[in-house]
Parts: structure tokens; C-alpha cells; sequence
């Protein structure tokens, strides 16, 4: 794991943080879906921290603001349409959180079972954004979450060690966090291994 | 969420931007083929080299030969320096838009670090 320069992060006094989708937001994804969506992404950092989420209606009101935009929108940081770059996120405490809206996003539902090659499964990569906005960078270890690729029609939503030692570094843990589970390994990747 | 049967094929549409670096593959120091100025952009975007003062050139240079070699022991790949085919399919592979070395400061993480102490 790593951070971004200076170890940027929430305020300690700052332990529950709320997060909007902006109204003007270029998907055609409906709301309740994103919402679901976006709850189970926060939630898998905030079981393994002693941080809490909460979404709200108004961008106004929160900490995070998550949107979905194409081309060049303003932060410097253009989309380049499907593919290359999926979305990029701000360090802590900035907030924004953008999504390439010209991506085949797959939000809930198997999405290796999506019809399109491109398709990306949308919680895997808001997994990893919400990893920059609490204050991780990129991680050479290819199972974490904040690994910095990922493969079209693949699900990858699970915290690696290396996140939750990162993350925990930062805010500290939770008493209740399980750990993580280690991936599930076929025999023929274990000879394979060794 | 998938399209819907019966919408025409987008496929087309969906383009890899990076797709061009497959013709890269082979590249060494030395080489000068058209289309390495993009990679050293790309390389430069993530963090990998310094933005250039003016536009980048098509010459493998000693600087990209580093850049390289630092992106392959980021991502867990056998450090020749040259643009091996592995290396190609990495750098197409889609990604978050976040560098990887901000400032020449922040990099990959522990793996990287102690490789290069």
C-alpha cells in the first residue's frame, strides 16, 4: 500500500463522513441502483475502519461528491471515453470522486456475464476510488483493491491485507473487522505458484 | 446492467485508447518508431516521467528505458526495461486515472521500495 504525498487524511475528529451523487450526474443508471451500489462500496471500508458513511441528497451538505462525467470536465483530469482511464478520485479532504460516464458500467448482476467486452463492473471501481478519497494510493500488490487495473468483466469488490493495513494505518480498525478472507485459489494455481 | 437485446452493436465504439501501444511491442533503447512519443505521455500521466517542455519524441531514450523498468517493478513485472509484450498488455489494460508516482515522491508501495534499497 501507499499514500499520496504527506499522508493526507480525514480529521480524527471527523468519523463519519457523507457522501452525494451529484444531480447532474451523465449516467443512465437509476438512482436507487446507485445508491445501492455505492453503500456497499463504503461499506466495505468502513467494516474494516472506525469510519462510518451516510449518503445525502444535497452535494452541498457532504464531505464526498460522487458524479459521473465524459471528456474533459473541468478538473484537469479528462476521460478519454470507454477504456484507458475509468475514474480517478482526490486525495483527502478534497472529496470529488468522478466516473468516466462513457464506460459500459455493470451495476449489480454478474457482469462477467455482461454482453459487451468493455463492460466494468461499477462497485470494483468505486471500491478503489473511495480507497484515494480516504487517503491510500496506488499498491503493488496485484489482489489488493488499490492495485491500479483492473480487467473488463471482472468483479473484484473483497479488501486485500494490504488495504486493511493501509487503512488501518490511517484511521485505525475496527473491533468487530472479521479480517479479510484470503482469495479462494484453484489447485491449479497453487502448483502453479509453486 | 446490460444493453438490452436489439440496440445495434456498440462495439466498435468501444475502442481501447491505448490500443495503438500493441504495435509498440519489441521497442527498445535505440528504437525510434512512431507512435512512442503516446507512450511516454502515458508514462508521463501516471507519473513515470516528468511532463517534457515542449512534446515528447518518438526515440526509446535512457529516460524511458527507466521509466519502464520502474513501471514493470510497480506492477509485478520482470524488470528488462524494454516494452516486452507483458508490459504492452498492462499498459492497455484500463485503470483508475489517479498516478502512480505523484511528485516523484509517493510510489507503489512497500514491494517497490525495497527492491530499490
Amino acid at each position: 500500500y501507499s499514500y499520496f504525498p504527506g499522508s493526507p487524511s480525514w480529521p480524527r475528529s471527523k468519523k463519519s463522513l457523507r457522501y452525494a451523487i451529484t444531480a447532474a450526474t451523465e449516467t443512465t443508471i437509476d438512482r436507487a441502483t446507485l445508491s445501492r451500489v455505492f453503500a456497499s462500496a463504503f461499506a466495505r471500508w468502513s467494516a474494516a475502519t472506525t469510519l462510518n458513511f451516510t449518503e445525502t441528497a444535497s452535494a452541498s451538505d457532504a464531505d464526498i461528491t460522487i458524479g459521473f462525467h465524459s471528456g474533459d470536465h473541468g478538473d484537469g483530469e479528462a476521460f478519454d471515453g470507454p477504456l484507458g482511464t475509468l475514474a480517478h478520485a482526490f486525495s483527502p479532504t478534497d472529496g470529488r470522486f468522478h466516473l468516466d460516464a462513457s464506460e459500459a458500467w455493470v451495476a449489480g448482476g454478474d457482469v462477467s456475464r455482461a454482453s459487451l467486452d468493455a463492460a466494468v463492473d461499477l462497485e470494483s471501481v468505486a471500491v478503489h476510488e473511495i480507497g484515494h478519497l480516504l487517503g491510500l494510493g496506488h499498491s503493488s500488490v496485484e489482489g489488493a483493491i488499490m492495485y491500479p487495473t483492473i480487467t473488463s468483466r471482472t468483479q473484484k469488490v473483497e479488501l486485500a491485507n494490504d488495504d486493511v493495513v493501509g487503512i488501518q494505518s490511517l484511521y485505525g480498525g475496527n473491533p468487530n473487522f472479521k479480517g479479510v478472507t484470503p482469495p479462494a485459489t484453484s489447485s491449479e494455481e497453487t502448483h502453479s505458484a509453486a | 446492467r446490460t444493453l438490452p437485446e436489439g440496440l445495434p452493436d456498440i462495439k466498435p465504439l468501444l475502442s481501447n485508447p491505448w490500443s495503438a501501444f500493441q504495435n509498440l511491442s519489441g521497442c527498445h533503447f535505440g528504437d525510434e518508431r512512431q507512435g512512442l512519443a503516446r507512450l511516454k505521455d502515458y508514462l508521463s500521466r501516471f507519473g513515470y516521467l516528468p511532463a517534457p517542455p515542449a512534446k515528447f519524441n518518438d526515440m526509446f531514450d535512457a529516460d524511458m528505458e527507466t521509466a519502464i523498468r520502474t513501471y514493470q517493478h510497480n506492477f509485478g513485472l520482470e524488470a528488462t526495461g524494454q516494452l516486452d509484450a507483458a508490459t504492452v498488455a498492462k499498459m492497455m489494460s484500463p485503470r483508475c486515472g489517479v498516478a502512480d508516482i505523484i511528485n516523484g515522491t509517493s510510489s507503489m508501495g512497500k514491494t517497490v521500495h525495497g527492491r530499490n534499497l
